[in-house]
C-alpha cells in the first residue's frame, strides 16, 4: 500500500530527561520506571539505544513539564541504586510526530522527515519509530516550523 | 480508561545496528536513512536518545536478518562523511513487543512489562514507546520466554 502520512502534530507540553550511565543489567529499567509510576508520573516516549559496551546504558524519556522536577528528583534519589553517572533534562523542546499506515514498509518515510528537518537546520535531539507513528523531539521553538514543513513535505497543506 | 493490553507478540526476524558517535547536527539523521533507503532496506525500529554532549549521539535501529549485512555496509561507508567512530551490530536479538489503548496514561504498564523482564534475567536491549505499543529488544533465544512472562503477567493466557 502507498504509504499516507494522515496527521503531523507538534506537542510543546514536552520536557526531556536522561538516565545516564545506567548498569546495563536485567531488571534496571523496571526499576526506574516503577519509581516513576509510583508518583503517578505519566511517562510519554521512553527511548533506549543499544549499549555500546555491554556494561552500561542511558535511558531517554519524555513527560510534561509539570512533571519534569519530580521525574529529575525521582531519579537523582536512585542513582546510587543504579550506579548511575548523572540526570541530564531539558524542558526547551517538543515532540513532533507523524501518524500514517505503511509507514515501516516505506523505508524512505521516516527518511524523508528527518531530512526536511535537516534541510531547514532543525537538529533532531531524540528518535522513535514504530510502524504507524514517528516522533521527534527537536527544540521547542522549532515545533511550529518543523509542522508546517513536514505538511508541506508530505502534501498535507 | 483502564488500559488493555491486547497484544504480546515476538519477532526473531530481527538484527540491532548501531551508529556511534554520530555528529549531532542537523540533516545527519536525513543522511543515514535516506542512504539505507535507496537500497531499499526496510527499517524497523529507529530509537536515538538523547545526546549527553550536544556534540555527538548515536542511532540504534533494527532490520531483518537479510538486510543486516547491507545495512552495516552502507553504514562504514558513510562513516567518514558524518564523522563517526563505527558500527555495531548483533544478530542474536529480538523484537518483544505489547500492543494496547490507553498505556501512555498508565505509566505503570511499561514499568510492569519491564520489571517482569526483569524479574527473569531477561536483559532489555532497546526500547522504544507509544501510546499503543511498547517493543522491547532482547537475546533472541529468551523471546519465547519473555512472551510467556508477559502473557502470564498482564493476564492474557
Ligand atoms: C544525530 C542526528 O539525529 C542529528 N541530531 C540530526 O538531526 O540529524
Ligand atoms: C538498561 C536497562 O534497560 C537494562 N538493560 C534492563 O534490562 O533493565
Amino acid at each position: 500500500e502507498a504509504p499516507v502520512v494522515s496527521e503531523i502534530a507538534s506537542d510543546e507540553n514536552c520536557t526531556k530527561i536522561t538516565i545516564v550511565g545506567v548498569k546495563d543489567k536485567p531488571g534496571i529499567a523496571g526499576t526506574i520506571f516503577s519509581h516513576l509510576a509510583d508518583k503517578g508520573i505519566n511517562v510519554d516516549m521512553i527511548v533506549q539505544g543499544a549499549s555500546l559496551d555491554e556494561k552500561t546504558n542511558n535511558i531517554s524519556f519524555t513527560v510534561t513539564r509539570d512533571d519534569m522536577n519530580e521525574s529529575v528528583n525521582v531519579l537523582k534519589g536512585l542513582l546510587p541504586k543504579l550506579s548511575a553517572t548523572e540526570v541530564i533534562h531539558d524542558d526547551n523542546v517538543a515532540k513532533v510526530s507523524m501518524v500514517g499506515v505503511g509507514m515501516r514498509s516505506h523505508p524512505g518515510v521516516a527518511a524523508k522527515m528527518f531530512s526536511l528537518l535537516g534541510e531547514r537546520n532543525i537538529n533532531i535531539h531524540m528518535i522513535s519509530t514504530s510502524e504507524i507513528k514517528i516522533s521527534c523531539i527537536v527544540e521547542k521553538g522549532k515545533a511550529v516550523e518543523a509542522v508546517r514543513i513536514l505538511h508541506s513535505g508530505f502534501g498535507l497543506e
